[in-house]
């Protein structure tokens, strides 16, 4: 199993969640984060004074799959979440060396 | 001589006005520039890097860092160039190519002075710093060759970004010698007879930061247009990596037609410390350069 | 050494850290998220409203642990979480290469 | 390629940013997260104010790195996160099997 982590421009979330339950995949744990790339963030007016919010907000998303599905997830993450300018983020995949799902005690792919 | 330096200063302020002119459009479509600015034909900044009308990007500030490096060691220095490329590195630069940064990251943490092969280094990055190399290089073709690739190692480790390096140097070779315009046009033959992927005959638009489209772009509006403004504003209002291929071809413009050919308002709006210091560089550069001492 | 991720209903989350307590386990990290499940568009009770939404408010914890701790700890965090309804979340056990703790420059299971 | 995971205290975010971009590494996804830690019930400033909590405001870094920048990489967050007082926090080194620029379809140390 691995857990994919991907990290997308916020516009984007529905999209690829809609792209992801078209292939069968539901469970995603979501996450605001502020990203620091090649992308700057910009100055802000935020109570009257200028900010220099040099971070760009993104959304980080986590998904437990099975491993012969991690080829199909990350190919439909990259084609959803690509608009082809700067800062359209990253995905990465980490080993997963056990998944349980609480409500049924459940393990490794059946759990997930 | 006058020529001479005229066309080899057009060459190195050709590049900063290109960078300057085409950086505001950078990563946009030629519709999105026609709907934008009908066609952009001034120094007005914005852009996806807010800038300032007449700023410049990374691509006239690496040349800066070569240029400094060759002019104060007063010849060839890889080492001092890598290091100004990392000095750079750390004053936050308002853009940074991925494969620059990776490579000049390497060289800071791990000494290295040539990047390894890799299949994703055929971007534009080393072409677009060919200016100062082509000045210092002037008038010994197997210099050109040795210094445009070692410098390109740097950060670019790629057949497609080597051969693109040597040729646009013997480009400005010729034009700053005052060669005929079919005179270049059969020196991108022999470009493009090593390396038909090169060729633009059926040019399609494509000016993406891939050198072959860099390169496509830059020679298709070249070698189309009758001066430095046309040649330039055609490039940059082709949209993609605007900044570079307005770069490169206000290098190949400046170094064809001279200085006298860029506009008074472009040169007004430029950043005056780059105008200044991009003047000064390319005399010093020709000074040193093999041509200039057989002269 | 391993990272395990839980993600757990948010009302549960004193109750998982006094178990974790009780055993010994003293360093969490936690995050809000939002949670997409298997069951979409279903009611949830969220601070005493009903949730319509396709996301449910969840929080994960994070809590490296040593390799001999793993059993306990999910078997604890498993039992606490539980309600048994739809939702309970997920516990992932991700290897960990290396901890450091900064204020001491300790590695390895002396860090956490 | 490793994932980098470090949890530190909020006032030094600017300052360990700043360090890491003096040796090169810019791309970094951050979140604000809550830590429970081994001192229980220990008052921390946090903007100002005393907070006698038992959770305290952290920000959690996660930067994706070749192997060969690890060491450099987790030596300059330590000794920028350092204030030698309680809640310094951790660095977690986990595997990362692969990395994808989403923008270019790059993969490997490319991408990061
Ligand atoms: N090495 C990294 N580790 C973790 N997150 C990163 C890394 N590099 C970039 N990111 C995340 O990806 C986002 C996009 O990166 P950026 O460099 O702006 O553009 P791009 O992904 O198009 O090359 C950043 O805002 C950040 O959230
Ligand atoms: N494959 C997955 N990867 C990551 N998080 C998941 C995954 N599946 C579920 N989750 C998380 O677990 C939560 C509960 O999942 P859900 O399918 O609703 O119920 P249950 O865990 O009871 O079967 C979700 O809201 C989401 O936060
Ligand atoms: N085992 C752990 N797993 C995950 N996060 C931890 C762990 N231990 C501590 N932390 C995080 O590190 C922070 C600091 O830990 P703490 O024990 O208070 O001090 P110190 O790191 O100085 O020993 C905590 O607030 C929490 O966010
Ligand atoms: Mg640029
Ligand atoms: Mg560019």
């Amino acid at each position: 199993m691995k857990l994919i982590e991907a990290i997308i421009k916020p516009f984007k979330l529905d999209e690829v969640k809609d792209a992801l339950n078209e292939i069968g995949i539901e469970g995603i744990t979501v996450c605001e984060v502020k990203g620091f790339g090649r992308q700057k963030g910009h100055t802000e007016l935020y109570r009257g004074a200028e900010y220099v919010v040099d971070f760009i907000p993104k959304v980080k998303l986590e998904i437990a799959v099975a491993d012969e599905l991690v080829a199909k997830v990350v190919e439909t993450i990259e084609n959803t979440a690509k608009t082809g300018r700067i800062g359209d983020g990253k995905i990465f995949i980490l080993p997963l060396d056990e998944a349980v799902r609480i409500r049924t005690g459940e393990k490794g792919t059946e759990a997930i | 001589i006058h020529d001479i330096l005229s066309r080899s200063r057009g060459a190195f302020v050709g590049l900063a006005i290109g960078d300057a002119l085409g950086a505001p459009v950078e990563f946009m479509t030629s519709h999105e520039i026609r709907a934008k600015y009908g066609v952009l034909r001034d120094l007005v900044g914005g852009g996806w890097l807010r800038l300032k009308p007449g700023q410049v990007t990374d691509d006239t500030e690496m040349a800066f860092c070569i240029a400094r490096a060759l002019d104060a060691r007063q010849g060839w220095d890889l080492k001092g160039i890598a290091d100004n490329f990392a000095a750079w590195l750390r004053t936050k630069p308002v853009d940074v190519g991925d494969t620059c940064r990776r490579s000049i990251r390497n060289y800071m943490l791990k000494g290295m002075l040539e990047t390894p092969f890799n299949q994703w280094d055929a971007g534009n990055g080393a072409a677009m710093r060919m200016a100062p190399v082509s000045l210092f290089t002037l008038g010994d073709d197997d210099l050109l060759s040795d210094c445009a690739v070692t410098q390109a190692r740097l950060t670019h480790n790629h057949p497609l970004s080597d051969t693109a390096c040597i040729y646009l140097g013997r480009l400005v070779h010729l034009a700053i010698q005052g060669r005929s315009k079919n005179r270049l046009r059969r020196e991108v033959d022999r470009l493009v007879a090593e390396q038909p992927t090169f060729g633009f005959d059926t040019y399609r638009g494509l000016a993406s930061g891939y050198v072959v489209d860099t390169m496509q772009t830059v020679f298709h509006h070249f070698f189309r247009t009758a001066g430095f403004e046309e040649c330039v504003v055609a490039t940059v209002n082709q949209g993609g990596d605007a900044d570079t291929t307005g770069a490169i071809a206000g290098m190949l413009a400046g170094a064809y037609y001279g200085m006298e050919q860029v506009p008074r308002r472009w040169l007004k709006r430029l950043d005056p410390k780059v105008l200044d210091e991009t003047t000064r560089l390319a005399e010093r550069l020709l000074h040193l350069s093999p041509l200039f001492s057989g002269l």
